[in-house]
């Protein structure tokens, strides 16, 4: 494993926790989308169908119990804690996710290595993944004063997807048995432009030390 | 098993 593939996971981690943080410690999950929340658990579980079957090191298998926990467990709050739950801003987060999941379904049914059962989800779980960030930041646009966790939160999630692409970038050239297909080159990409407009923003308003707030 | 170079990763 590389420096880039273990920063990139480490900020993926750090991004959950920070949400984590925000809706146990806090107890309110204002400004966070619901939607992409439930598309991240559905990425993580339609991704790890073989976390008994095939395995790759402990490494693997602790993260990948990490994030089906703790992705499971950020919907359960949204939804269900007396708590959290009235601190979800409903009104404004109004994308309807089944528009990302039935055209990566499709596309995954179409585009893939082989034609089985796991082998469609995983690449599924790769288009989806590309875009379940949309409906929060679509939310991210229409909330005013955006607080801090929820503004690092995005952000680590952002710098996760960089650094994966560097990962893929080094593993290119030093690792000959590692070609990623252009298709999961370009869902990567993609994921990681969507980013390049909040990290804008989000290093602007940092540098002004000002409250971050995303222009309509 | 062996497993695909792409699977390693999260």
């Amino acid at each position: 494993m590389n420096i880039f593939r273990l920063a990139g996971d480490m900020t993926h981690l750090m991004s959950i926790v920070v949400l984590l943080l925000k809706m146990h410690t806090i107890k309110s999950c204002a400004g966070i989308s619901l939607k992409t929340q439930e598309l991240y658990a559905l990425v993580f579980i339609t991704r790890y169908l073989d976390i008994f079957t095939d395995f790759v090191s402990l490494y693997n298998t602790v993260m990948k119990i990490f994030f089906l926990g703790t992705s499971i467990s950020i919907v359960w709050y949204m939804r269900y804690h007396k708590v959290v739950k009235q601190s979800y801003d409903k009104d404004h987060d109004t994308f309807r996710h089944y528009f990302l999941i039935l055209p990566c379904f499709l596309l995954a049914l179409i585009i893939n290595d082989e034609f089985t059962f796991r082998e469609v989800l995983w690449t599924f779980s790769l288009y989806l993944e590309a875009v379940a960030i949309i409906p929060q930041l679509v939310l991210l646009q229409r909330t005013k004063n955006i607080d801090n966790l929820t503004g690092n939160y995005v952000f680590f999630l952002g710098a996760y997807r960089g650094l994966y692409i560097l990962n893929w970038i080094y593993r290119y050239f030093t690792d000959s048995h590692y070609r990623r297909k252009g298709i999961t080159w370009t869902s990567g990409i993609v994921q990681t432009l969507l980013y390049a407009d909040f990290f804008y923003y989000y290093i602007r308003s940092w540098r002004r030390n000002e409250r971050l707030n995303l222009p309509a | 098993t062996k497993v695909a170079a792409a699977k390693d990763e999260l």
